[in-house]
Formats: C-alpha cells, structure tokens, sequence
C-alpha cells in the first residue's frame, strides 16, 4: 500500500527532535 | 554574528544579558529567565555553570541512559564552538532560533543542518533512512523495509526536484514551504512565555527591561 507519509513528517516526531521537554527541566 | 567563536574567548555567563538580548530575539528579562533554565540544566549532573551532553540528553529524556541520533545532532549543532560543552551564550543563540518570533530562514537552515548528518552540504537518501529508522525505533514502531523505502521513493519525487537523489538548501527550503509542517518542532512556544515558567529571574535581574 502507498503511504502518504513524508519522511520527514516522520522525522519530525522523534523526542530528541522536541525540544519543548528542556522546560520541564 | 551571534555566537561567533572568535568574539567571546572566555564563556558567559549572565555577565552581560543586554548584548545576549541585542544577539538573539530575546528581550533582556527573557535573556535572565532563560538563564534559570539554563542553570537548572546545567547543573543536573556536574555544578559547572555549563551543559555537558549528559546533562543534555537528561533534560530532553529526563534518562541518561537514551542514546539518541538526534539529541546528539541537535546538541553539536548547539555547541557552535564544538567543544562539547554548551555555555549559555551558546545555549541562547541557538535557542533564539526556535522563538516564535525568529526569522523562518534562520529555521530552514538549522533544519537542514540537522538532517544533514554528514555535513556535506546535501540530504542523501541514506541519511534520510537512518533517521526515520532511529524515529522508529525510538518510538517502538515497526514498519516493514518496504514501507520505509516507499516512504522515502515518494519524499524523494517530491523533494529532489533536481533529480540527483539528493536534497540540497534550495530544494530543502521549496519543500518546507510547501509542508510547513515540516518546521513545526523548529517553534517552541514556551519561549514566549519563559518570563511567567521561570518568574524567579527577578530577583536576579541586573536591569529594568
């Protein structure tokens, strides 16, 4: 099956990506 | 110029908040709650005024024992001095970037330096399958190869315009724009209100901002 997913889409939602979770240092 | 290595021989603290604020988007009370972040961080594992890597990955993961591909990436893109540590101007300049308020070019570029894993100037195909392979193991997802390959057989129709199976700045930017999705993690809204999440920078504050 096609998947309409970009890779980077993907990417994007790695934790080491979101850098919001420095502030709940 | 912020972070130019040559500027600053000696690392900063808060010793001089205004030329930070100048620097960067952050206002001089920014600059000093930002601080108290910093200085939480940077003290987690060694009370050194400055964020090694460990201390790095414990804040993001709140685990030192998480190896990953991007924390790495993300902290040697912070250490403009690559010596790695982070002082704090280090730590606002390259924060500075994901403000709500900075620039999007200044986004693009971060972004494709960060996916960027070899440094050569260009996205190749097997860097883009080492990082949605490490997002998937990180996550616990199980995609077959297959699906991975069709995945990036379709990222690559869309993004390597040039047909070179690589995807340089200017593609890399088309694409952004095109998906601003895409930046999304490149915008951290706490940034806007790091004066009201760390309020106690007032009773260090040198100025009235």
């Amino acid at each position: 099956q096609p998947v309409a997913m970009n890779a980077f889409e993907l990417i994007s939602l790695s934790k080491g990506l979101n850098l919001g979770n420095l502030f709940d240092a | 110029n912020c972070c130019d290595a040559d500027l600053y021989k000696q690392p900063r603290g808060l010793e001089d908040p205004e030329a930070l604020a100048r620097e960067t988007v952050f206002s001089v009370s920014e600059i000093e709650a930002l601080y108290e972040l910093f200085k939480k961080i940077s003290s987690a594992v060694i009370d050194d005024g400055l964020i090694n890597k460990e201390e790095f990955q414990l804040a993001l993961f709140k685990t030192n024992k998480k190896e990953s591909l991007f924390a790495d990436r993300v902290f040697d893109l912070f250490d403009t001095k690559h010596n790695g540590i982070l002082d704090f101007e280090e730590f606002a300049c390259a924060l500075s970037i994901f403000h709500p308020n900075s620039p999007i070019d200044d986004k693009i570029e971060f972004s494709f330096q960060l996916y960027d894993l070899k440094q050569q100037g260009f996205i190749e195909r097997q860097e883009v399958k080492q990082m949605v392979v490490a997002t998937l193991t990180e996550s616990g997802m199980n995609l077959s190869d297959d699906v991975i390959e069709s995945i990036i057989d379709k990222t690559f129709e869309e993004a390597d315009t040039k047909h070179d199976g690589k995807i340089d700045k200017e593609e890399w930017r088309n694409l952004v724009l095109r998906h601003p999705s895409l930046l999304k993690n490149m915008t951290l809204q706490y940034l806007k209100d790091i004066t009201t999440t760390f309020p106690s920078f007032v009773f260090h504050s040198q100025v009235d901002d």
